[in-house]
């Protein structure tokens, strides 16, 4: 419990206090004050440091007296002998004798009331970031015009959120640029331009004076870009440290200037304008574009023909062309279409003899047929050698697609006739 | 055959064996037998073997069986009752279609075809070859193939051979479908080798290779002339059958 005064008396008094005896008083004001102890009568048995009995005045961890012996006040007007002035709410007072007491003493009076603290000066750590105010109990921070205080009641910030940037081409600055910007703010820009055009930004490196970081590269106040998925920054020093020119490659690029409380600095400016999506130059394998460009950009259209003996299959359509276009978000519409080889699959079967056996059956796989010699031979003219053609047929440069023709060898004895010598 | 001897049956790969009546045929592809007319005259299943110099049953287990599944007889071949009475024997050719082919091998393959040129015209002395398991001098029947060499002759040759008792030879059709030939020691052939191929040398060929000139049709006097259908007149013929009744890669 709380009080805002009481008395405190060492056991018996002001009779005499016992031989070995500890008592502990735990004394707790309301938040927002101090406590002042004040000693009226001393009478403790006096010895080196007090070694013997005492009465200790504890404040958290720190020891504020220690008292034995006998005082009296030096002010004849007041009876106070001893005073403590503890800029928290809480005070233990510890009173300790001995086994042994030659003389008769009669031990303590001390008194404590509540007093006002001022939070504002008395501690070393200041509470507000900006105006500290100071009432019995307690205190309140303030911020100066145009700054708001944050939700902890301490720190004031500027209101530099929620700009959006919609103009093709713009410029953006940290607030009171050139002046020295606020700290402890958190500001948030967005530029958000049409789809098909990407935000690209220029930052000239005379315009950036941040808070330059520690040794470590870890900035105190920053400027980050954020877009797509990528990150750009943290940024800080004088100087713009990074590219002079950051493609976001999306249309959405989110700022974030962050400051602390400390290291105000000149700010930032910075320019961007949208630049129409690029798509990128690579194309399926095997094909030819139409028209070639140097650099491709939202809404251009390809015509791109797959190379001789190459197809575009959808589903169970083939095609040698299709026609892709840059998207607004920089990818290639059909872009999942691929020209891939002719297939002109498994040969067809001859009679009297066959084909090569062979897994690959691509466009410009040259297969053999042959027949089963000796008894059949090849009728048809050319060689037998068929190869798959950009028509995803197997062709003979003399038959054309016609098979060739296996007959039997004709009209040969496989031994003389004996008999017919004369 | 009269005037011949065994014969090795890859001396005549192309031989096929007719088990009734008895008789010979010549394999002109893997799906095809040629023979004489009279031989399939109203059968129209016969069964034919290969690759076998003996025809004992025995023998003719172990050979390659072929089954028919057309009979093609030339269109103006004319059907007699009895083929005893029979004096015309004008377009006496056939055409067996196989149901499987030959599976062919060092003794069972064809003979080649004549094509319609002049170089296949038959110039007399040219001398051919003939096999069949018919009568022989002393025998009507033989067991293993017999095979021997004759020469094409002059048609008078054979209209003038003399009539036995049976035969009147004046009475017989002797026409340019036909080819004679014989006459040299008694080379022949006879009852039982009818359809059996008349093989002659392929002209202008540096290897030996044969064709079939002519069939073994009738004759007067086995051991003296012979007469044989003429192939040659008979290619158009043949050509268009084969075409018009292939088997199919799906059959």
């Amino acid at each position: 419990e709380t009080s805002m005064y009481g008395e405190i008396l060492s056991p018996n008094y002001p009779q005499a206090y016992p031989n070995n005896v500890q008592k502990i008083w735990n004394i707790t004001v309301p938040d927002g004050y101090g406590v002042r102890l004040y000693f009226t009568h001393l009478d403790i048995e006096l010895s080196t440091n007090c070694e013997y009995d005492s009465v200790k005045i504890i404040s958290g961890d720190l020891v504020e007296g220690v008292l034995c012996g006998q005082k009296s006040s030096k002010n004849p007007s007041s009876p106070i002998v001893k005073e403590y002035h503890v800029p928290h709410n809480s005070l233990q007072v510890i009173f300790e004798s001995d086994f042994s007491n030659e003389e008769r003493f009669t031990g303590f009076a001390a008194y404590y009331v509540a007093v006002d603290i001022n939070e504002c000066t008395d501690f070393e750590d200041v509470p507000c970031s900006h105006f500290c105010n100071n009432f019995i109990g307690g205190y309140f921070c303030s911020c100066p015009p145009e700054y708001f205080l944050h939700d902890d009641m301490k720190n004031c910030g500027v209101n530099c959120s929620g700009n959006m940037f919609t103009d093709l081409a713009g410029e953006i600055t940290s607030p009171n640029y050139p002046s020295l910007y606020p700290e402890n703010s958190r500001c948030d820009y967005r530029v958000f331009l049409e789809k098909g055009f990407q935000v690209v930004v220029t930052i000239k490196r005379e315009d950036f004076d941040v808070e330059a970081g520690d040794s470590e590269g870890d900035c105190p106040d920053s400027l980050l870009f954020t877009a797509g998925g990528q990150q750009f920054g943290p940024y800080c020093g004088n100087g713009f440290p990074g590219q002079q020119i950051i493609e976001a490659k999306d249309n959405v690029l989110d700022i974030v200037f962050q400051t602390d409380e400390t290291g105000q600095k000149k700010g930032w400016k910075l320019r961007y304008y949208g630049d129409p999506m690029p798509c990128p130059k690579e194309f399926t394998a095997n094909s030819v574009q139409d028209p070639v460009k140097a650099k491709y950009v939202y809404k251009d259209t390809v015509k791109i023909t797959c190379l001789e003996g190459f197809e575009v299959v959808e589903g169970r359509v083939s095609s040698t062309f299709f026609y892709s276009t840059c998207q607004s978000n920089g990818q290639w519409s059909n872009s999942n279409l691929k020209c891939k080889p002719v297939d002109c699959g498994s040969p067809e079967p001859i009679k009297n003899g066959k084909a090569d056996d062979t897994e690959n059956t691509l466009f410009g796989t040259v297969i053999q047929y042959t027949c089963n010699e000796p008894y059949y031979y090849m009728k048809t003219e050319g060689t037998g050698e068929y190869r798959c053609a950009a028509n995803g047929t197997w062709m003979n440069k003399v038959l054309g697609m016609e098979l060739p023709q296996c007959v039997a060898v004709c009209g040969v004895p496989s031994q003389p006739f004996a008999g017919t010598q004369r | 055959i009269f005037g011949g001897i065994k014969a090795n049956i890859g001396s005549f790969p192309w031989q096929v064996f007719f088990q009734t009546p008895r008789a010979g045929g010549a394999l002109i592809d893997d799906h095809w037998v040629l023979t004489a007319a009279h031989v399939v005259e109203g059968n129209s299943n016969p069964i034919m073997y290969m690759g076998t110099t003996r025809v004992h049953n025995a023998d003719l287990e172990k050979a390659q069986m072929l089954i028919a599944d057309g009979v093609f007889l030339h269109p103006d071949w004319k059907p007699v009752g009895d083929l005893e009475t029979r004096k015309n024997f004008d377009n006496d050719i056939a055409l067996v279609r196989l149901k499987d082919p030959v599976k062919l091998g060092p003794n069972v393959s064809p003979i080649c075809l004549p094509d319609s040129s002049s170089d296949y015209d038959l110039e007399f002395g040219t001398l051919g070859l003939i096999s069949g398991w018919g009568r022989i001098e002393r025998r009507r029947i033989v067991v293993e193939l017999r095979g021997t060499k004759l020469p094409v002759v002059p048609m008078k040759k054979c209209e003038s051979v003399e009539s036995d008792s049976r035969i009147d030879t004046r009475t017989f059709s002797f026409t340019d479908n036909m080819i004679c030939a014989g006459g040299e020691k008694g080379s022949d052939s006879c009852e039982g080798d009818s359809g059996g191929a008349f093989a002659v040398q392929v002209p202008n060929e540096k290897k030996t290779k044969f064709y079939v000139a002519g069939l073994v049709s009738w004759g007067p006097k086995c051991g003296t002339y012979g007469i044989y259908t003429k192939v040659k007149n008979y290619i158009s013929w043949i050509e268009k059958t084969m075409q018009e009744h292939r088997i199919s890669d799906q059959d």
